[in-house]
């Protein structure tokens, strides 16, 4: 799964998710990214996009939590933390990450697995910031 | 000018990708997020543009590299959401398009719905015009081989679905 969540200069955030599945899934099987509030939710308070294991991702409606999060006055770092224990804690580790972004600019990338590389870029930046490998 | 692109390449082991290649991939990526902030394009721009990169870098597990599969073919979801007005729209289960994100945002701007799957979502991308996607990559299907010789309810982690998907004789 690969997804990106942004905000542009006149505030407003969006998230875009697209991924192939799980390899041997069951023919017809739909994931967490064609679910609003699981694998990709925005609203004008934050931006946040999933990957893992979509049935569990579904069932905690990841995205949507995160975003909830920052809506009730945390930063995208303990909004994304907050909602990935909370996940972690109902389907355990190596099931999900995601990435976020609140309306001022604050990006993070949060997950339980061995790796989600990641990266982000400010307008005025030269180099991305990259993270997340093994 | 304020404005910022976040991408990830999917959570994992990452054990048997090349680190440079993948940094690379996200490293295009965002350059194609905020080089759309830059010429005046909105959020929603940013991260269809972003994600459209990391589709067609066929390493990764979307659009051009995506697995398949217990029948080997390929099926793709997607979505998008704008903040801002609070729309969104998604495909669940297509097969047509090289760009699922693509035709997401296709449903989320020009359809009544938030979600078309399958034959429907895929009628839509022909019509459209959107490029077709020309199946999986020898990566992958090297992949399906390897996970189809061991097809070990016992071994793998989604045993439930090897188990009747061999019953029913749809792993050959």
């Amino acid at each position: 799964t690969v997804g990106a969540v942004a905000l542009d200069n006149d505030g407003r955030l969006a998230a875009a998710v697209s991924t192939g599945g799980i390899i041997l899934k069951f023919p017809g099987r739909v994931g967490d990214s064609a679910i609003p509030g699981a694998g990709f939710y925005a609203d004008r308070y934050g931006a946040a996009v999933a990957t893992g294991v979509g049935e569990t991702i579904m069932m905690s409606l990841l995205t949507y939590r995160a975003v909830q999060l920052i809506k009730e006055g945390y930063t995208a770092i303990t909004a994304a933390k907050m909602a990935l224990q909370f996940h972690t804690s109902l389907f355990g580790k190596d099931t999900a990450g995601l990435i976020i972004v609140d309306r001022s600019g604050t990006p993070y990338g949060a997950y339980n697995t061995q790796a989600m590389p990641w990266g982000y870029i400010r307008v005025d930046m030269e180099e991305p910031y990259i993270s997340g490998f093994p | 000018m304020n404005g910022v692109v976040v991408v990830h390449a999917g959570a994992g082991t990452w054990r048997f990708f090349n680190r440079d290649e993948v940094t690379k991939v996200i490293k295009s990526s965002l350059r194609a997020g905020i080089e759309a902030l830059k010429r005046g394009g909105t959020a929603l721009d940013a991260v269809v543009n972003a994600t459209i990169v990391l589709e067609d870098s066929g390493i990764l597990n979307a659009g051009l590299g995506s697995v398949v599969d217990a029948l080997g073919r390929l099926t793709m979801d997607a979505g998008v959401m704008d903040g801002y007005t609070g729309r969104a729209g998604a495909v669940a289960a297509v097969t047509y398009p090289k760009n699922p994100v693509v035709l997401a945002r296709k449903v989320m701007e020009l359809t009544d719905h938030i979600i078309l799957s399958g034959s429907g979502a895929d009628e839509l991308a022909f019509r459209l015009n959107l490029p077709k996607h020309p199946g999986p990559t020898e990566r992958v299907l090297k992949l399906y081989k390897e996970y189809v010789s061991k097809a070990d309810p016992t071994s793998v982690r989604f045993a439930k679905n090897v188990k009747i998907a061999k019953e029913l004789g749809m792993l050959d």
